[in-house]
């Protein structure tokens, strides 16, 4: 089982985006079994998978509580691919888990006994103990960046969390890569940045091609479904079928 | 003195940008007295006005901690203007803050003897401890939103915030309303979410012209300029123009 944290504190860059449509061709196109784990009380991936957050009663905040296992909570998204749903719940987690025993490793324990090919984890945009966690039980992390100003002072914010996360609590945990998301060539800001990004330390870690922007991806979530179910014609498809192989390639050679 | 939290958990939906862009335009075309003030880990507010957030050795972070005051912390950002700046250091104020006494009230405590017109506080993406001080501090709530799907649940989570905040914290915060951002009116899905924003519960307060998507506010914050500065006549400084009318209209009736 190879878990991978998309994470990036810069909000709005793509990382639910990501994991939805990742995990939905890892299932489809190369018949992996994929546990999407939401792990931001926005709630936006189980939204984005077709479900009410605030109808689950069993979520990612009951099971770091080990008030519930994973496999009681999870929920069907489609064949080879389950969800772990997350609500506003969660937004407690900081507060109540702050003095627990363990408390940077309770997603990682939570995750001990479930059986998956790939578990990614949709982090929310902050620094604080649930990233930490997604952190310290992922064995690679993924990092969504948006071609525009702020990209490269959030790489290098990025960069001294995984730093820290390396040093005192899993020093195994891998580069899968840099993804530049919503990018559009048109836009010289987007190809000034993108150059930037592969001067950047980080820079070899780069996926070979970017996510295009596509509005078939932003619409597809109100449909509650990812863009292979959408439109698998689109570019935002052809895009992640792309980013798929990179991910695949990198992750199985770990 | 006003002062307004500019807040949304979803991830970039243009709350840097306002509040750099409308802070330029209440000082520079109303000749108001205005603090900038990054809450934000990131720091993109402190680097958007052309300060290194790594090399500020008194942060809001510091003036939380009433280790500094505000008049010690604040930088010269143009004439009328002032930036209270951030940077990583705030990732650890919600682990610190935790068990301080009147930990909700520490940022209200620290604006307590200042004397600007309006006071912008650019709020992370999150729903934590830094938030709260923020809305406990506000006399008023702006709120960035990007017409996309996960707006409408956005909007939800936020006004569950607002009215706990309002119950335990500050009883008069007030709605300066929602302000539609990064809006393309060809797509048929920005539209749809538009109209879908004017049913809901706060439909009355939404602005009445959204910020339109334009580039060159992207492009801004890498030359350390505002909009005002950099582009001034652009659909983006035309656009935040108008917004600045309305937030005033508002601010002054309250
Ligand atoms: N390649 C793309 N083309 C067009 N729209 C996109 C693309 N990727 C993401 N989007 C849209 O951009 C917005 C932000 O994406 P998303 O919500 O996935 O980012 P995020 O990093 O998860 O945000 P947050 O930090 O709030 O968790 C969404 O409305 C999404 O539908
Ligand atoms: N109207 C607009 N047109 C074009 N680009 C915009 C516009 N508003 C914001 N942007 C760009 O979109 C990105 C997100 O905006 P910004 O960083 O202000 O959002 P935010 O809500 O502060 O993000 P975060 O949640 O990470 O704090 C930035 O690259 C910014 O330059
Ligand atoms: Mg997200
Ligand atoms: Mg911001």
């Amino acid at each position: 089982m190879y878990i991978t944290a998309v994470f990036n504190q810069k909000g709005g860059v793509g990382k639910t985006t990501t994991v939805h449509n990742m995990g939905a061709l890892l299932a489809a196109e190369h018949n992996k079994k994929v546990l999407l784990l939401d792990l931001d009380a926005q709630g936006n991936l189980t939204d984005a998978c077709g479900f009410d957050p605030l109808a689950q009663s069993i979520t990612t905040y009951e099971v770091m509580a080990q008030a519930n296992t994973v496999q009681q909570a999870v929920l069907p998204v489609a064949q080879n691919i389950d969800l772990l749903p997350a609500n506003i719940n969660l937004a407690e987690a900081e507060l109540n888990f702050m003095a627990a025993y363990g408390r940077e490793n309770l997603l990682k324990n939570a995750l001990a006994h479930v059986e998956y090919d790939f578990v990614l984890i949709d982090c929310p945009p902050s620094l604080g103990l649930l990233t930490i966690n997604a952190l310290t039980a992922a064995h690679g992390v993924l990092i969504p960046v948006q071609a525009e100003y702020h990209a490269l002072a959030g790489v290098r914010l990025v960069r001294r969390t995984v730093e820290k996360v390396r040093q005192a609590l899993n020093p195994s945990l891998a580069l899968d890569g840099l993804l530049i998301t919503l990018y559009d060539a048109r836009k010289k800001l987007h190809l000034d940045v993108a150059q930037a990004l592969h001067q950047d330390q980080w820079g070899d870690a780069l996926f070979p091609k970017p996510v295009r922007t596509n509005v078939k991806l932003a619409e597809a979530p109100s449909a509650g479904q990812s863009i292979l179910a959408y439109y698998a014609g689109s570019n935002g498809a052809h895009d992640y079928r792309d980013a798929v192989q990179t991910y695949l390639h990198r992750a199985t050679n770990m």
